[in-house]
């Protein structure tokens, strides 16, 4: 970094001298005796000179606490490390949070002040994942952040008037420090993102969930990490750790937070492999606060006579962008107005197996989308000739052409996918869960191949056999398909195919009745 | 009946692997969500006293941020005008020094550097025969029913016991013990005394 | 197969997975008693 001769050493020394007033004269709370003495030396000492020299002393000083974690490490053990480590962390942080309180008057300086120190900070972090590799300390890092970030949301005004510019620095810095980024610290990173305050601050405090998008980004880095090591079902302890840790934070956002669920729930189903049964289900279990659910066992319980059903979810993504690339979804609109050309429906396969994704031959997102995007047009359709769905308005029609062409011409791993894709529409009482629930029932009732039966209800039964909880939509849809003589369900031979498996949809069937 | 993964033997073998083999199917059954130290029923927000993605439980009380009036506040002074108005910290009942265990005094004498209280935990070891050695920076005393195997007008030799910061806790050794390195009783400040 | 990076992620979970976060690290240190700033000795420690 080339520092000017002797800043090095001045900013050690300052370091030790503000750490050692931190200490003696001021509180976890309140350090203004000690800063109103201090601020002076760092002046004289030129530290505050411009630009270039803070980011210096801040580098040096972050550099000083993260050196003396690993020089710990040889000496004594973890315990004291961690002692002296948050000492001179706490003072640190507690100084920049002052410089930034009391640098000028208006925000820009004090936002970009504290940018610097958040990216110096990053910098330093993965710099040193790749220099000490499966040496890398996180715990340095994560008191930094941690504590910068309870000084910078204490009840004050001057920080109140840029708690979005903390809230969004914060946000920016964990997305670039995601754990597939430096997954050394993975563990710390969902500590942050998953610690009391932090929640707070981005899901409840935020005034009309300004922090929502930035949160569903974090959650969404987490997923992807987790992706590939889930798909395989590699459940080492260092993953099946970070898991439950991650089903931790999952609960109390769905027990506190439902409508952040509801809202990016599409986002999230992306994210999670397909054998991720039950969080998968922990998500799509969610539904607004505001709302109270019917007891989806009620006798002769019928979508109609639900007030929301007549509302859709809400959905926050462009469903139409996701549907890539734009020829395809030319070709898919022009066929959901005119019906045709056939040749659509007889290339659709195609087009769902384009995937650079290793591991699976099908675009998941994309048939995900795909379902999403064809029933809610088929809906609005369905809606502007002031009908409702039902087991007619929704028949031999283009919308339906395409469920049936994927029901029937897929292979069975595209099957389940599309048959998963329609059954992570089975929600809250909703105008979707009502639609998709109609089209498993209409597929399950009208298919020419006992196959298409099976992996429905494959895909319907395995969603119910784990531990809770378990979506409304799916329990009311199940319920009707085995209640309703209709379906004749319980003719089919796959009911019977095995002890178990008779005896599971026994159990299903007496809980569900 | 299909006949790869994708149907219903696929689910039966999912079902009698998570008889014999729960971790493969950890993710598809997954785990008894209400065991994860979460009171999934209660009405008010989890958040607030949210232990963390790995915590056993809620926070403890003293963990959780609350703002209390400044006045509360034993460790900040009030500002009034210029000087520091002390708050309610002369209301707190006083210490009971002499009332302490070895080990808290230590805790108190190494983490309260720079503080009176480092002396008076060093004044009341101090009055439980334990020494400061000046170089070595450590607590020693005698071990009981040891005798020196060697004396001398200012030194002796023998095993003693120090205090090890490190691992906290007594440490037998045998040692060269210079009386002029040990301090004398340390000088606790007048106003302390009645502690 | 997990791909050669996924391989490295591992890796680095997995050591650091060896010195878990506490939840201490999350929390701010707590003082129990109030200050009392007081000239000690210079041979006490002083950190």
């Amino acid at each position: 970094y080339d520092d000017p001769q002797g800043l090095v050493e001045k900013s050690e020394i300052l370091l030790r001298e503000w750490v050692r007033l931190y200490a003696t004269q001021g509180s976890p709370k309140d350090s203004s005796k000690a800063f109103s003495s201090f601020i002076h030396e760092l002046n004289s000492s030129g530290i505050l000179k411009n630009d270039d020299v803070i980011t210096r002393f801040f580098r040096i000083c972050v550099q000083c606490c993260i050196n003396q974690v690993y020089q710990g490490l040889q000496a004594g053990p973890m315990n004291l490390i961690r002692s002296k480590c948050y000492q001179s962390v706490d003072a640190l942080v507690r100084l920049v949070a002052l410089l930034i309180r009391h640098i000028g008057d208006s925000p820009t300086p004090k936002v970009n002040l504290m940018n610097k120190f958040l990216g110096i900070v990053a910098g330093i972090l993965i710099q040193e994942h790749e220099l000490q590799k499966t040496d890398f300390q996180q715990l340095p890092f994560h008191r930094m952040f941690m504590m910068l970030f309870y000084d910078l949301n204490t009840q004050d005004q001057v920080f109140e008037t840029i708690s979005m510019q903390i809230l969004t620095g914060f946000s920016n810095t964990l997305h670039i420090l995601n754990p597939i980024k430096v997954p050394g610290f993975a563990y710390a990173w969902l500590e942050i993102i998953g610690n009391r305050l932090f929640i707070a601050r981005m899901l409840a405090l935020a005034s009309e969930q300004k922090c929502w998008a930035m949160y569903c980004q974090l959650i969404l880095d987490l997923f992807r990490f987790l992706f590939p090591f889930l798909r395989n079902a590699e459940l080492a302890k260092p993953v099946a750790t970070l898991y439950r840790g991650t089903l931790r934070v999952l609960l109390v956002i769905l027990h506190d937070f439902p409508d952040f669920l509801c809202d990016y729930c599409y986002h999230f189903l992306d994210a999670i492999p397909p054998n991720c049964i039950q969080m998968r289900n922990l998500v799509l279990s969610a539904f607004p606060r505001n709302m109270r659910l019917p007891d989806p066992f009620t006798a002769n319980l019928k979508f109609e006579m639900l007030a929301d059903t007549a509302m859709p979810p809400r959905i926050l993504s462009n469903v139409g962008a996701m549907i890539q690339p734009a020829s395809f979804k030319k070709d898919l609109d022009s066929y959901l107005k005119a019906r045709g050309p056939v040749t659509f429906l007889s290339e659709l396969r195609t087009n769902l197996q384009v995937t650079n994704e290793p591991g699976t031959r099908y675009n998941i997102p994309l048939i995900n989308a795909l379902v999403l995007y064809v029933g809610s047009q088929h809906i609005q359709v369905i809606r502007s000739r002031n009908q409702t769905p039902n087991m007619s308005t929704i028949a031999h029609t283009s919308h339906m052409d395409i469920f049936q062409n994927l029901a029937v011409d897929l292979d069975t791993e595209g099957r389940y996918l599309f048959l998963n894709a329609l059954a992570n529409q089975l929600r809250f009482p909703s105008s979707h869960t009502h639609y998709f629930s109609l089209v498993i029932l209409y597929l399950f009732a009208h298919s020419n191949t006992e196959d298409v039966q099976e992996q429905i209800t494959r895909v319907l039964l395995e969603r119910l056999v784990v531990n809770r909880p378990h979506p409304w939509g799916l329990l009311v849809t199940f319920i009707e398909l085995i209640k309703n003589p209709t379906y004749k369900f319980w003719q089919h031979e796959f009911v019977h195919c095995a002890p178990e498996v008779e005896k599971l949809f026994e159990s299903v069937a007496r809980s569900c009745m | 009946m299909v006949g790869d993964q994708f149907g219903m033997v696929g689910l039966l073998t999912f079902i009698r692997v998570a008889e014999t083999d729960p971790n493969l199917v950890t993710l598809a059954l997954g785990f008894d969500l209400t065991a994860l130290g979460l009171n999934l029923n209660a009405t008010d927000s989890l958040y607030p006293s949210f232990g963390g993605p790995w915590g056993e439980g809620p926070v403890r009380a003293e963990d959780i941020e609350y703002q209390v009036p400044q006045e509360y506040n034993i460790s900040d002074q009030l500002r009034h005008g210029q000087e520091f108005v002390s708050s309610i910290r002369e209301k707190l009942s006083p210490l009971k020094i002499p009332r302490y265990k070895d080990e808290l005094l230590f805790y108190l004498f190494y983490t309260y550097a720079g503080d009176v209280l480092q002396v008076l935990s060093a004044a009341e070891l101090y009055n439980r025969d334990w020494r400061y050695h000046k170089e070595e920076k450590i607590w020693i005393t005698r071990a009981p029913g040891i005798n020196a195997v060697e004396k001398g007008t200012n030194f002796e030799r023998g095993t003693y016991y120090f205090f090890d910061p490190i691992s906290w806790r007594k440490v037998a050794k045998e040692f060269y013990l210079e009386y002029d390195k040990l301090e004398d009783r340390p000088v606790v400040p007048p106003s302390y005394i009645h502690n | 197969p997990l791909g050669k990076d996924h391989q490295h992620q591992f890796q680095m979970l997995e050591a650091s997975s060896y010195h878990m976060p506490l939840p201490s690290d999350s929390e701010r240190m707590r003082q129990f008693l109030p200050r009392n700033p007081f000239p000690t000795p210079h041979y006490y420690p002083q950190n």
